[in-house]
């Protein structure tokens, strides 16, 4: 368990997250988004890749969420905007 | 399957390998290519023709960094291949990231498997959120000579293309459920207060703080290892699992196989009629070992490294209610677990009797 949170790498682990759902599950950060009570598009999109990889859906980004997105994977980023 | 359901309206597809890894000998690339496509040609109409010249349905090239099809490659690891859809241009083709290594055997990155499952994208299917299937998208380390495509997989192309016209229809593995209530375990051992329910080419990792068990695949975890264990047991005096299929042995430290393993499980002193263990545990209050085989059990003592006089016995007589052949057992707090067909049964060391009849799946935390 880490002893204490470091905010930066906090900071840098939701950019990956951001990242990783804007090329895998088309996250678009650009639009803006009507407030919801229930969430951000970035935890709507997370909950639907955390449901996908049968993690547990929280929305929240956690140490196993990110363990998923940083394993080796193919990457077929583009195929919707392909066809 | 992929949105909008694109599929070749031909069967008779054509593939052209344009560059090749320098990782690789060429022939092995081309071999890991065509086997890599012949797993869905075994399970389809669909055949598959190499051209050497001219542009065929599925273009096949390795590069690194971008490559101009707006969708780079990053450097090693990450993102390790892709593949476009079925349809015309650059349709159906499969890009391969030169900057991972490529190989023929077990290390990372295998070709052969990558390739088989760009060209499910290339034939139209899409990722699965099956963990055991082909189309997971993320990249698990597998034996190529052990790989079955699993019924997933199967589901998903025929249902874009026909079975095949093979008279006796293929069928592949499936992925385990934690909540099949019939599911018969391979083995089940504890490793540092974790559990380990072993199950074909998977094994479900349960911490008693966690509600539910997390799936992974053996080779995962201990690339070496053979998938269909028989047997395991944990000894925490010397803080390794031992590991049982046919008459070999291996020992684990966490991640780590012991050097020296596999070693043969007669140099414990079973005789050679016996040929595989069934189940095994360790028992904390006497330092013994018991393995079971079909109806018997020995008692092996781990501080002198033999087995003790007078075994095997008959299970069935020191352990009253255990009458089955035993799949798998463990130990948790002062009872033992044997798995024993669909039923789980908690024998109490102290009363020497079944205390419950359990689910097989009990552990697994099935919501």
């Amino acid at each position: 368990f880490p002893a204490a949170s470091d905010p930066d790498s906090e900071e840098s682990d939701i950019q990956r997250a951001e990242a990783y759902l804007k090329r895998f599950y088309g996250l678009d950060t650009e639009k803006k988004h009507f407030t919801r009570k229930n969430g951000s598009p970035f935890s709507e999109k997370l909950r639907e890749m955390q449901e996908f990889f049968g993690l547990e859906v929280t929305g929240r980004l956690d140490s196993e969420t990110l363990e998923v997105m940083e394993k080796p994977r193919c990457g077929v980023s583009d195929v919707a905007r392909y066809s | 399957i992929t949105p909008g359901n694109p599929v070749w309206k031909h069967t008779e597809i054509t593939y052209r390998i344009l560059n090749y890894t320098p990782d690789m000998a060429k022939a092995d690339v081309d071999a890991a290519i065509q086997r890599a496509l012949n797993v869905w040609a075994d399970v389809t109409p669909l055949t598959f023709t190499r051209l050497y010249e001219g542009t065929a349905d599925i273009q096949i090239s390795f590069a690194a960094g971008d490559h101009r099809d707006n969708s780079p490659f990053d450097g090693p690891d990450g993102l390790l291949a892709h593949a476009f859809e079925p349809g015309r241009g650059i349709g159906g083709d499969a890009h391969f990231d030169e900057d991972e290594r490529w190989t023929k055997g077990s290390e990372r990155y295998n070709l052969f498997l990558m390739a088989a499952h760009e060209f499910g994208h290339s034939l139209g299917l899409s990722h699965s959120n099956d963990p055991g299937a082909l189309m997971y998208p993320t990249y698990s380390s597998t034996d190529p000579d052990e790989f079955r495509l699993p019924q997933d997989d199967i589901n998903g192309i025929q249902s874009l293309y026909g079975e095949s016209k093979n008279p006796v229809q293929p069928t592949g593995p499936t992925t385990p459920s934690i909540c099949d209530t019939k599911v018969i375990f391979d083995a089940v051992a504890t490793l540092r207060g974790e559990m380990l329910f072993l199950k074909e080419r998977f094994f479900w990792r349960r911490h008693a703080q966690y509600p539910e068990a997390e799936l992974h695949f053996i080779k995962s975890f201990w690339p070496s290892l053979p998938s269909d264990i028989e047997a395991a047991y944990e000894n925490p005096e010397q803080d390794e699992v031992l590991i049982f299929k046919g008459s070999k042995y291996w020992a684990l430290n966490g991640y780590d196989i012991v050097q020296g393993y596999p070693k043969n499980i007669h140099t414990l002193g079973f005789p050679t009629t016996v040929k595989k263990i069934d189940a095994a545990v360790y028992n904390e209050e006497t330092g013994k070992t018991f393995f079971f085989v079909g109806n018997q059990y020995w008692s092996y003592d781990e501080s002198t490294r033999t087995m003790d006089q007078g075994f095997p016995k008959e299970t069935i007589n020191d352990f009253p209610g255990i009458g089955q052949k035993v799949h798998a057992v463990f130990q948790s707090n002062g009872f033992l677990y044997f798995f024993s067909g669909k039923y789980q049964f908690e024998f109490s060391m102290k009363s020497k009797r079944v205390m419950r009849v359990l689910r097989n799946n009990s552990w697994l935390g099935c919501q």
